[in-house]
């Protein structure tokens, strides 16, 4: 895997994304 | 008379009978009015009840093209101003304009359109 | 569809990793599959549509060109872009040897992948990814006789 993609993470069945409050913002303040 | 409106929003937001009160949980999502303004000046008002730590809310003003399944304010769509530090957002970028807001408060909410 | 997808669980099908002429890597049959056996999960992070459409843009900024994105319905999207595993390395074919459907298991939709016919060992597992059409086009390397020359 990390020869493919770095950061990639293995999975044994879907996971739920929590968003992060910010998820939609192209910018902060 | 005004309310949330029970079709005009995304559906995993929880509405109160009596309409007047929204409850939504994990990512953002937006609820409506019934009614909305095209001219002259309007106002309307909007109690925090519950805002668990680390939750947050967008309130302000969104046009019917406004996607549900995003905050207020993340298009050209909508205007909002978040409960974290205040920020106002308009096409997903914000501004500094107050300090934060938090649960018991009251916000408000003022439209001026000119003819 | 319950219990095939938990003997899907305790009992996968052995499946392997390897160049691909379709398309960089691809994963082939290790072992007989028959037809309409469940195969694979596609796994990935269950995120909403909106976020899909969001990182869409993002990944393409990122420059990366592969979509892993697998609509779960009209509200949800499977992306398996940093998060998965197997099924993302399937590659997409004209005629293919499978076909992706989704499932709901215990109240819980998942995509899987299963076989149109019998597959030997050694063959590549294929499905039809059935893009939307668009402008920009992504060229087909399944090199099949029914190739339609694009992914969209």
């Amino acid at each position: 895997w990390s020869a493919y993609a770095p950061d990639f993470k293995e999975l044994e069945e879907n996971v739920e994304y929590e968003e992060r409050e910010s998820e939609f913002d192209l910018s902060d303040e | 008379n005004v309310f949330l409106a029970l079709h005009d929003r995304a559906p995993q937001l929880k509405l109160s009978e009596t309409r007047f009160t929204v409850t939504g949980e994990k990512g953002y999502s937006t609820i409506r009015a019934t009614h909305g303004v095209n001219r002259g000046t309007w106002y309307f008002e909007v109690t925090v009840d519950e805002m668990p730590e680390k939750s947050a809310c967008r309130l302000g003003w969104s046009q019917h093209l406004a996607i549900l399944q995003s905050p207020c304010g993340y298009e050209k769509f909508g205007y909002s101003w978040r409960s974290r530090k205040g920020t106002i957002f308009h096409d997903a970028r914000g501004k500094h304009y107050s300090s934060g807001y938090k649960e018991g408060d009251v916000l408000g909410f003022l439209i001026h359109l000119p003819s | 569809d319950l219990f095939k997808f938990n003997q899907l669980k305790t009992r996968r099908k052995r499946l392997r990793f390897d160049k691909s002429s379709i398309h960089c890597w691809g994963l082939f049959a290790d072992e007989p599959i028959q037809a309409e056996e469940m195969i694979i999960e596609y796994i990935g992070e269950a995120i909403r549509s909106s976020i899909a459409d969001f990182r869409e843009k993002k990944y393409a900024r990122e420059g990366i060109g592969s979509s892993y994105l697998f609509r779960l319905d009209s509200e949800m999207v499977v992306d398996a872009t940093k998060k998965g595993n197997f099924a993302r390395f399937i590659n997409h074919s004209c005629n293919p040897n499978c076909y992706a459907k989704v499932v709901t298991v215990e109240s819980s939709k998942k995509i899987v992948i299963y076989s149109k016919r019998n597959i030997d060992i050694g063959e590549e597992i294929t499905y039809d990814y059935k893009f939307p059409y668009d402008d920009d086009k992504i060229k087909c390397h399944c090199g099949s006789a029914q190739c339609r020359g694009f992914l969209n």
